[in-house]
């Protein structure tokens, strides 16, 4: 009866593993089929991992929106300092260049989360003509490969550029002439940049240069984790998660900023853009998209957004 | 959470920054 009680409980356990198993095929099969399905490149991501199949079986926008609404309870005064402290401590907040330097003053950890820094603790630098648009850690730059459009997110692992921007962007954000679509211009190379924030940098973010505005895309999608070890282990991650891109044009042709939403990072809010909602309940549908034309009344006439103009910022949830 | 850049560029453009630098807003990124 003993060896029957011991055979029982091993082909339990056995269960577990495999239903995982069977869960992280059809996680890959369900990307590959839907990705065939729509017949759009730009659906259809890098190829999925493991790892990443794995990280897919989670709930994380459920997960992310639950975070939020903890984040933003609002704390007993007498807790605040304790509390917001050790995060601070935890993640080097530097609460110094910050508008309000008492933990007293902060109301919940996505008050900390989202504070705003002090007018004079930035300065934008003048001689050159791009700028760091956030705080945070570069994680990777450099061109853009031409021949198959592939960015790198960490050395040697990629994403697919149509599939980050999504169907017709440039095209929309080039001049009318079909032809002139075709990046890069004669003569110019595609770059790229991505800057990583981590939980204790400030999360708003401003111009990098003077540009017009065209474009606002909002691509919902995943929230996995952005963070370094993540991007070395999963590629097309980048254009899985869920993004806004402002796409428009700037001195020296096409320009893109996109805000990249991660896991418990599920909020961006854009200045010029107020009734946008990012990690919205009900899912989505796998390759939708939302575009604003950004209009005269948000950025004002020139649609110019010069250096240092505050775009928006994260919020966890 | 994370930003990412892309843009097009004159083939000389130069970045001002290195892989894994911490940045600061509006410090320089990159000159034409």
């Amino acid at each position: 009866s003993t060896k029957s009680s011991s055979l029982r409980r091993r082909s339990t356990w056995f269960g577990i593993p495999v239903t995982l198993g069977v869960a992280c095929i059809g996680i890959l099969q369900l990307y590959r089929v839907l990705g065939r399905e729509k017949g759009e490149r730009w659906v259809s991501p890098q190829p999925v991992t493991w790892q990443l199949a794995g990280f897919l079986m989670l709930p994380t926008r459920p997960l992310s929106r639950w975070w939020g609404s903890l984040m933003n309870l609002r704390l007993p005064v007498w807790s605040r300092a304790p509390l917001l402290g050790l995060y601070s401590q935890v993640f080097h907040c530097n609460l110094e260049e910050s508008d309000r330097g008492d933990f007293k003053d902060y109301e919940s950890f996505s008050d900390l989360f989202t504070r705003n820094l002090k007018e004079g603790s930035r300065s934008f630098d003048e001689k050159h003509e791009l700028v760091c648009p956030c705080d945070g850690k570069v994680l990777h730059f450099g061109k853009v490969n031409k021949d198959n459009e592939l960015i790198e997110q960490v050395k040697g692992v990629h994403y697919s550029l149509s599939a980050f921007l999504g169907p017709g962007l440039l095209e929309r954000t080039s001049t009318p002439d079909p032809i002139d679509s075709k990046l890069p211009h004669k003569g110019s190379e595609l770059y790229h940049v991505v800057i990583y924030l981590g939980p204790g940098d400030n999360h708003h973010f401003y111009s990098p240069t003077d540009w017009s505005l065209n474009i606002a895309r909002h691509i919902p999608g995943e929230l996995l984790t952005v963070a370094p070890w993540a991007a070395k282990t999963m590629p097309g991650l980048f254009a899985l998660n869920e993004r806004v891109i402002l796409a428009g044009k700037w001195r020296s042709g096409f320009f893109s900023f996109a805000a990249v939403g991660a896991y418990n990072v599920g909020s961006i809010h854009l200045s010029m853009h107020k009734d946008l909602r990012t990690n919205r309940k009900g899912g989505y549908k796998f390759g939708s998209y939302t575009d604003k034309v950004i209009s005269y009344k948000e950025v004002g006439e020139s649609l110019q957004a010069t250096k240092g103009y505050h775009l928006g910022h994260f919020n966890m949830g | 959470s994370s930003i990412v850049l892309v843009f097009e560029g004159p083939k000389d453009f130069k970045f001002a920054v290195q892989r894994g630098e911490s940045v600061k807003i509006g410090a320089p990124l990159g000159r034409i």
